[in-house]
């Protein structure tokens, strides 16, 4: 059953006890699955079960060389959705993506269920 | 001596810095 | 220990009162101490802002753009501190290859703290000095501190 890694994860990140959720703090750090994928095409859901106000997140992709003491996004090995604003992002750079209408915020919030697929060429 | 450093502030112990949401990012569209 | 902790709570007072910043020869300005100081000494802590080591190489390349000099100490793996624009006097300590203090990572009611310690007896008068511990690279920086068992390069 693919849930979020224990072992593999930023240390100051809360996992619950059936680790299908993670809650953080203060800074962007960053928690992968338990499982990846190298080829084919592939999808996963969340649902955002609590975000405060002043909180934020980022979403995504995630190859085994990305560092985990930064947001998703932050390096090349990294592709991430940000709450605020919709922002996608790769190697720190952010480009508009969606603006899901959220008054004050843009993005995602509390509530949302969001979806994320990945398109990998098969092996010969 | 902390005169000749512009800005600066005397600290008597260690504080977290308290990063900003946008801290990692290099450009925002 | 508790013995690292009773002495540390006594450090504030101490460094402010037992050591001050004056010119060096070694560079700019450095650190002395008022009082003859015993080996293996408690001296100062090197405080400043606690920031993630991925902050390190921007926050060191905005300094440089502005003409800043970077003031940085490695806790750890995870860990520095920037002492660049909010510290104390232990960011003038400077480098010397053969030096008489050296630094040590203490736990202290569950947070770290980096604390100078006498690494010998040191003499009214003396100015402060530890090993930088640079590590190798490319482009040398020299080194100033005309010790007899200088190594000619910080890093």
């Amino acid at each position: 059953k693919c849930s979020l890694a224990l072992h593999d994860r930023a240390p100051q990140l809360k996992l619950s006890d059936d680790r299908t959720c993670v809650t953080g703090e203060k800074g962007y750090s960053m928690v992968r699955a338990t499982h990846g994928v190298s080829h084919g095409s592939w999808y996963f859901e969340v649902t955002i079960k609590e975000k405060p106000s002043n909180s934020a997140l980022r979403i995504g992709w995630a190859q085994k060389l990305a560092n985990l003491q930064a947001p998703c996004g932050y390096d090349k090995f990294s592709y991430s959705w940000r709450s605020r604003k919709g922002t996608r992002f790769h190697d720190s750079i952010g480009k508009s993506y969606s603006r899901l209408v959220e008054p004050g915020t843009g993005g995602f919030t509390q509530g949302d269920v969001l979806g994320f697929y990945i398109n990998l060429p098969l092996l010969d | 001596w902390s005169a000749f450093a512009p800005d600066f502030k005397e600290l008597d112990e260690n504080v977290e810095y308290e990063e900003r949401e946008s801290e990692y990012d290099l450009e925002d569209e | 220990d508790t013995c690292s902790s009773t002495k540390y709570r006594h450090l504030k007072d101490f460094s402010k009162s037992a050591l001050v910043v004056k010119r060096s020869p070694i560079h700019g300005r450095g650190l002395y101490t008022l009082v003859d100081l015993n080996q293996s000494q408690m001296i100062i802590e090197y405080s400043g802002e606690i920031i993630r080591n991925e902050l390190c190489d921007r926050r060191e390349k905005f300094y440089e753009s502005k003409g800043i000099g970077c003031y940085m100490f490695r806790i750890d793996e995870f860990e520095v501190i920037d002492a660049t624009t909010k510290g104390n006097q232990a960011r003038f300590i400077n480098h010397s290859c053969e030096p008489n203090c050296i630094s040590r990572v203490l736990v202290i009611g569950g947070h770290k703290h980096i604390v100078i310690f006498a690494q010998r007896a040191i003499s009214r008068g003396e100015e402060l000095t530890y090993d930088y511990k640079f590590p190798k690279e490319d482009v040398k920086i020299k080194c100033l501190c005309k010790s007899s068992k200088c190594r000619r390069y910080l890093n």
